[in-house]
């Protein structure tokens, strides 16, 4: 059996909106200990894991179960949550399929059909990292959007006291530069100077449920894959982007 | 001129 609650309805919707913009589909591994998952985008650039502790739960239950989710059809339901709506998700095995309920002043039930992902699961890579910038999510997401005006990615370089994210467009170009004295900057961590590019459409889409108050983790290296991390509402949400590299 | 790798060039996916 699978059944679990959680307080905010509209919270967790941020985290679906989050996972459709960049998978088609993902398979949530559930277990006593909470919700797992992992999958990489179609073109293999991005890679997006889930962790929901138990503990973010308000009630739950759970046996080991694959629960394969189309994430256009869950987003849409996800998108009718409203303020005060606490979320049921349920397993339904008989009908194979996950009961999305709405509970406020009734129960809204939709059931979604469930898709056969088994064996599609992602391992997640252990890699090593030096630099580590802990920021604040909005500081973070206007920036990428302001380098948005200008190019279609961008460089990220760290250094020990410093983060910055520069667009070089071909008339115009733009820098975004936090010490570790600045408000954005919780931390910078690193002992060199690293520099890696990204392409600014997958970043857009990582920070999507990002909002002012989310602390957001960025580890960094040369030429390596970006790591991104925060927590929405108690869920854990981890990302890797490939890098764009000097031909 | 940069050019867009895959998360498969740094581990096996």
């Amino acid at each position: 059996m699978f059944k679990a609650k959680l307080e905010s309805a509209k919270e967790f919707k941020k985290v679906v909106d989050t996972m459709a913009t960049l998978l088609d589909e993902i398979c949530l591994q559930v277990n006593e200990e909470g919700v797992r998952a992992a999958a990489m985008d179609p073109s293999h650039v991005a890679l997006l894991s889930l962790n929901i502790p138990r503990i973010a739960f308000e009630d739950y239950q759970a046996d080991e179960h694959e629960i394969g989710i189309e994430l256009e059809a869950f987003k849409k339901i996800m998108n009718r949550a409203k303020a005060k709506d606490k979320l049921i998700l349920e397993l339904d095995e008989e009908r194979n399929r996950l009961n999305v309920i709405f509970e406020n002043q009734g129960k809204r039930k939709f059931s979604l059909s469930l898709l056969d992902l088994s064996g599609a699961t992602t391992k997640v890579p252990e890699l090593e990292y030096h630099n580590v910038i802990t920021i604040k999510g909005d500081a973070l997401k206007e920036a990428l959007k302001d380098a948005d005006l200008i190019s279609d990615h961008v460089i990220m370089r760290a250094s020990p006291y410093e983060f910055k994210i520069e667009a070089k467009g071909d008339l115009n170009d733009f820098t975004a530069e936090f010490s570790s004295e600045d408000d954005a900057i919780i931390s910078i961590e690193g002992e060199e100077e690293v520099k890696s590019a990204f392409n600014l459409e997958y970043l857009l889409d990582m920070v999507k449920g990002v909002s002012k108050g989310d602390i957001v983790k960025l580890y960094l290296g040369n030429d390596m894959p970006l790591k991104m991390e925060y927590s929405l509402a108690g869920c854990e949400l981890m990302f890797l982007l490939a890098p764009r590299i000097e031909e | 001129k940069s050019k867009q790798v895959k998360l498969s060039d740094f581990f096996k996916v």
